[in-house]
């Protein structure tokens, strides 16, 4: 985050500007997918660590923000 | 459709209606979590470009978070148009009790904020986006047991569930008076972490 930002939300504005048509909680698996797949350093850069999205949903139709 | 008034059964295949009004909250703290900035930006110009209005605070205190979350329900609920679509993002250091910590250090429940708009009119029925960059706990994934971090304030109560305790305040007004459309429905949570973990 120090440098480029958090994984999270820079990967969410990369995926929604790729697709903004889709269903944006098919964009959220798509971002977690990619968060996962992502290497981070911990706290006392000795050590590689997961990260891993929490998506709770209760929506009840399709959500295309375009 | 009355925002308050009986809805159709969606189908499989339904979308949401877009057509009104959209509405971004973003309260962001920067001190103290360098490279916040990148994200402010980038999450901002993603808001716009997708025909959010976007209303951003960087910095707020605890009682900040509190009051914009009010501020923006009372805007929301007083806009001449229908409002279609909510988004709120909360970036700040966080806790394992689902706490955020303000610009001031004090704490704020999330859950509190998030109940703020589901008192809203206007977004009956409609989608409500919450985004938390926050941590969630110690715990870091896969890793050693729970270790203190820095950013996130340690607390002798026992952990909750922020989902359970949302489900749980949500629910109570439920069946005090029961509305067309349940209270927790409509609404999309996506967490930088599960809960109990630090984020990166």
């Amino acid at each position: 985050r120090d440098e480029k930002g958090s994984d999270f939300i820079q990967t969410l504005v990369e995926v929604l500007r790729a697709d903004p048509k889709a269903d944006l909680l098919e964009l959220m698996t798509e971002v977690n997918r990619q968060v996962c797949e992502l290497d981070v350093l911990g706290p006392d850069c000795d050590d590689r660590r997961k990260a891993c999205l929490e998506i709770r949903s209760s929506l009840r139709r399709r959500l295309c923000l375009q | 459709v009355e925002p308050w008034g009986p809805e159709p059964e969606p189908g499989p295949s339904a979308q949401y209606d877009l057509s009104g009004a959209r509405a971004a909250l973003l309260l962001a703290v920067t001190q103290g979590r360098l490279g916040a900035q990148h994200d402010v930006e980038a999450l901002g110009g993603l808001c716009q470009a997708l025909g959010f209005e976007t209303t951003l605070r960087t910095d707020p205190t605890a009682q900040t978070f509190q009051e914009e979350m009010a501020q923006f329900r009372k805007r929301l609920d007083a806009h001449r148009g229908p409002v279609s679509c909510a988004l709120v993002a909360l970036m700040a250091h966080g806790g394992p009790q689902g706490q955020l910590l303000g610009a001031d250090g004090q704490e704020r429940q999330l859950e509190v904020l998030v109940q703020e708009l589901s008192h809203c009119g206007a977004l009956r029925g409609r989608p409500k986006i919450f985004l938390l960059q926050a941590c969630r706990g110690g715990e870091q994934a896969p890793g050693p047991p729970w270790r203190p971090a820095s950013c996130c304030p340690s607390s002798p109560h026992p952990a909750l569930s922020l989902s359970g305790l949302v489900v749980h305040l949500l629910q109570k007004r439920w069946l005090r008076a029961p509305p067309a459309t349940p209270f927790q429905a409509d609404v999309l949570h996506v967490c930088t972490d599960v809960q109990g973990c630090v984020a990166y």
